[in-house]
């Protein structure tokens, strides 16, 4: 029996929110420790790596591990039923061919209670060696995210760029080119601060198409640590009280 | 123009 109770469900809705156009169909992998999952987008390109800590939430059993395959879209779906405040409760019995969702609301006056049928997947588990960054840079989510979203109307390409003292998001397309800079600094106001750890300077190009689906998960944490290093893909992190989802992405290679 | 590299190439696929 795998039985895990969220109080705050919403963070579940913006976690499916923010892996539902990348993945479709995933093995969540669920253990006394942790719910998990780790699936790469269709054309192999991006991965994404999420963990929810049983620690974490309000009641958590699960007393054998156990593969469930779900259906992102149609979990999406369900989740879109339950409230903005509605706690969640998520049930399978073991060697489950069906997980149950409770959705019940703030005051107990509402409860909705769907099955949602599980998929059998191949898994694919990719092994993702520990890897010494050359740079980490550390600001604010929504910051990225907006940089992000601006620079795509100049061309699908990010050129990033880290040193010891800046990170440096440059474009070049049909209408020409731009960057944007940003100087390490320790600002109060979250949406300036920049942390930089930086062993090497780095350069490196990515496609915007997929950071702009990263940055749905800026709704999940105020902060996003993006490591790099040369020629391996690109990691964004965004921690929350929950765990944390982490996406990878391939880098592009000049020609 | 870049050229786009794969997740796999990064990864062992186990």
């Amino acid at each position: 029996m795998f039985e895990a109770l969220l109080g705050n469900g919403l963070i579940l809705k913006k976690i499916i929110e923010s892996i539902k156009e990348l993945v479709t169909e995933v093995n969540f992998e669920v253990t006394s420790e942790a719910i998990s999952l780790q699936a790469m987008d269709a054309s192999h390109v991006a991965l994404v790596v999420l963990v929810l800590r049983a620690s974490e939430f309000e009641e958590y059993r699960c007393d054998r591990p156990q593969t469930l395959g779900v259906s992102i879209t149609n979990l999406a779906k369900l989740l879109k039923i339950a409230g903005n405040d509605d706690s969640i409760i998520l049930r399978a019995e073991d060697e489950a061919h069906v997980l149950t969702l409770v959705f019940t609301g703030k005051n107990n006056e509402k409860m909705c209670e769907f099955n949602l049928n599980l998929l059998t997947l191949d898994s694919e588990h990719l092994g993702i060696p520990e890897q010494e960054y050359s740079a980490e840079v550390t600001m604010s989510s929504s910051e990225f995210s907006r940089i992000c979203r601006e620079l795509t109307q100049v061309t699908d390409t990010l050129n990033l760029s880290v040193d010891k003292e800046s990170v440096k998001f440059a474009v070049s397309g049909d209408i020409g080119t731009g960057s944007i800079t940003m100087k390490a600094n320790n600002s109060d106001k979250s949406e300036e601060k920049l942390i930089l750890n930086v062993s090497d300077t780095v350069s490196m190009a990515f496609a915007l198409r997929y950071l702009n689906l990263f940055n749905k998960a800026s709704s999940l944490s105020d902060e996003v640590v993006l490591s790099l290093s040369p020629e391996v893909p690109v990691v964004l992190k965004f921690a929350f009280d929950l765990g944390e989802l982490k996406y990878f992405l391939a880098p592009k290679i000049a020609e | 123009a870049n050229e786009q590299a794969s997740l796999r190439r990064f990864f062992d696929h186990i």
